[in-house]
């Protein structure tokens, strides 16, 4: 473990004095390695090994605990500041309905994670229309319908008609229909496809959602940061929910992308149940990522 | 001299975070900068060309599967070839299957496609559309039925009705999920009693996107399933996949295809080099 490791370079230092500049150098070669394991990106790797190295150089070592124990609390205690406050609230307040749209890259979890959503708002009594906005994927619609039949919600779907119409035939059902939030679920697309990336562009621009997340696979690796900047560049998310966490993913794609984009982490998906959605904890996904 | 060892330094840092950046994972990424660092030593100021070459050889050398690629082609004798396809959620399992599809129909073949995925909401029907497409029959049963049922109803129909391939599609699951595990290695079981040899060739699809992982992934598949290759998805985004190298290092597993779209000819045989040369783009 990376405290074990951190034990052995500091075992010399023998609980006196201040942590010294050699120690802490070796001490954060092991705490990058770990980083870059766990899949955090290597520009977000380098900063916070950086900013580390400020507060850990000249540190009083603690008696009450071993230093290398001490310089995994810095590194905790950076990791959960740099990952945001505790799940950042829907943003209810606006005109109604509320239109979340769900984006990402392909076979990320967003036809899933929207109905997490609104088997979520479903238990909190909001009134649920889930929008069929996916009209390549094979039986994308049919998915999306079979998950809506199971939570009893409304269902939209339109056939021969761009998403962009869809999206907005949706959100005009919902204002006359007195439908709390409308939950878009988009085609997996990639960020370097710029037709599909106007595309979305296009739904943003006709039904103005409130809410505009990223579905984010949590096993991403190094790429997860090229593909967040660009959804984020064109779209301006709200948010980004980390998927796929029910697993030995370290998950460290999401300190990468909430160093670069500074958008916060709302949910997580962990499992294929539509239940299996909860809140982020910064402070769990540091303990994981850390390994 | 200073100024050329600062410059050195430069160069291998900007080398390395492009091997790691491409998701070769640390490990890897050492090996070949200690490669480039004695490499330095022994030639004097070689050029940045010459740099890559050595980069582009030591990727190859990682790369070189030391298990010998299996029955790469199905074979009359064994008929029907069968092919288990298996991976974590989302990886690209089905679609990738519906090109496998296609790319066995064109040469000739009678395939049969097996709706193994018993559990996923419309899971069959994506299928369906796919085996439609690639001009392949297809066996599938009510959701919820048991997926070793299906797969065993699928190649007993395909030895019956002469097929010579049978591609099995199968539930996305998290290989940390042992009963999960356990129905998969149930599959294979049952797929090799209803046909003596089969499954021919398991495959694990892996989306190019994912990180470290992989290796994880790839590891307790390969513990239940014994896999014959790896199916790399999603090579068409900017994910290199550069996690194939560790996975070949340490297991041996050879990449037999690339998923390079969405499209049902969007398939490559997989090929060292060319792998190599889009790592190092
Ligand atoms: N284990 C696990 N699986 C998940 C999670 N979220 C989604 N999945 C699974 O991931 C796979 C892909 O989910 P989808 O909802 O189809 O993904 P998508 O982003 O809509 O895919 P595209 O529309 O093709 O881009 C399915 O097998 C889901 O059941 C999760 O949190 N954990
Ligand atoms: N760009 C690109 N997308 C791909 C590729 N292969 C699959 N996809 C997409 O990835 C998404 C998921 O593909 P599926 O075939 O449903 O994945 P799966 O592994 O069967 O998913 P589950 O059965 O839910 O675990 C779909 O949107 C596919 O179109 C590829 O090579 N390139
Ligand atoms: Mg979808
Ligand atoms: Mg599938």
């Amino acid at each position: 473990t990376l405290t074990a490791r951190l034990e052995d370079i500091f075992s010399k230092l023998q609980g006196k004095g201040k942590l010294d500049e050699k120690s802490v150098r070796e001490a954060l070669r092991e705490i990058r390695l770990a980083l870059l394991e766990a899949d955090v990106n290597y520009r977000v790797v380098k900063d916070f090994v950086a900013r580390i190295q400020e507060s850990a150089v000249g540190e009083e070592v603690l008696s009450s605990i071993t230093p290398g124990q001490q310089v995994v609390g810095i590194v905790y205690r950076e990791l959960v500041r740099l990952l945001g406050d505790e799940a950042e609230p829907i943003l209810w307040k606006g005109p109604m309905p509320l239109v979340i749209m769900l984006v990402g890259l392909q076979g990320s979890g967003k036809t899933t994670t929207a109905a997490k959503v609104a088997s979520l708002l479903k238990a909190r009594n909001k009134k649920v229309l889930l929008v069929a906005a996916d009209v390549y994927r094979p039986a994308a619609v049919d998915q999306l319908r079979i998950l809506a039949d199971q939570l009893e919600v409304g269902f939209y779907r339109m056939d021969d008609v761009p998403p962009k119409e869809i999206c907005t035939g949706a959100v005009e059902r919902a204002t006359r229909e007195i439908v709390d939030v409308v939950i878009l679920d988009t085609a997996g697309r990639l960020h370097i496809n710029e037709p599909m990336m106007e595309e979305l562009s296009g739904i943003a621009a006709g039904v103005k959602p409130r809410e505009r997340l990223l579905v984010l696979d949590g096993m991403t690796g190094q790429d997860a940061v090229r593909a967040a900047q660009e959804f984020d560049k064109r779209l301006d998310l709200t948010g980004i929910i980390m998927t796929k966490l029910d697993g030995d993913a370290r998950g460290g794609a999401a300190l990468s992308v909430r160093a670069v984009t500074g958008k916060p982490i709302k949910f997580i998906g962990v499992g294929e149940k539509l239940e299996d959605l909860e809140p982020f904890h910064p402070s769990r996904i540091a303990s994981r990522i850390l390994g | 001299r200073t100024t050329r060892g600062a410059e050195r330094e430069h160069a291998l840092e900007e080398l390395e975070q492009r091997l790691i950046e491409a998701d070769v994972g640390v490990e890897a990424a050492v090996i070949i900068r200690d490669r480039l660092e004695e490499y330095l030593r022994t030639s004097p100021g070689p050029s940045l060309e010459e740099l890559v070459g050595v980069i582009r050889k030591q990727l190859l050398d990682l790369m070189r599967a030391p298990v010998p690629p299996p029955l790469a082609e199905p074979e009359e004798r064994v008929a029907p070839y069968v092919v288990l396809i298996a991976g974590v959620n989302g990886s690209g399992k089905t679609t990738s299957l519906g090109k496998l599809a296609r790319h066995y129909a064109k040469e000739g073949h009678r395939v049969m496609v097996g709706a193994a995925d018993t559990f996923r909401a419309a899971a069959v029907e994506q299928l369906a559309i796919w085996a439609q497409r690639a001009g392949a029959d297809l066996v599938a049963q009510k959701p919820g039925a048991d997926p070793a049922s299906v797969a065993f109803d699928a190649v007993t129909a395909a030895k019956a009705r002469g097929h010579s391939v049978v591609l099995l599609d199968t539930a996305g699951r998290q290989h940390t999920k042992v009963n999960l595990m356990n129905e998969l290695a149930k599959i294979r079981r049952v797929v090799n009693k209803a046909h003596s040899g089969a499954p021919h060739e398991s495959l694990l699809v892996l989306d190019a996107t994912v990180g470290q992982n992989a290796v994880s992934q790839a590891r307790l598949f390969h513990e239940v399933l014994e896999l014959d290759g790896i199916f790399l998805a999603k090579v068409d985004g900017t994910a290199k996949g550069g996690v194939v190298v560790p996975i070949i290092r340490e297991l041996g597993l050879p990449v037999r295809w690339l998923g390079v779209g969405e499209g049902i000819d969007d398939i490559e045989p997989f090929s060292p080099e060319r792998f190599v040369e889009a790592m190092l783009a």
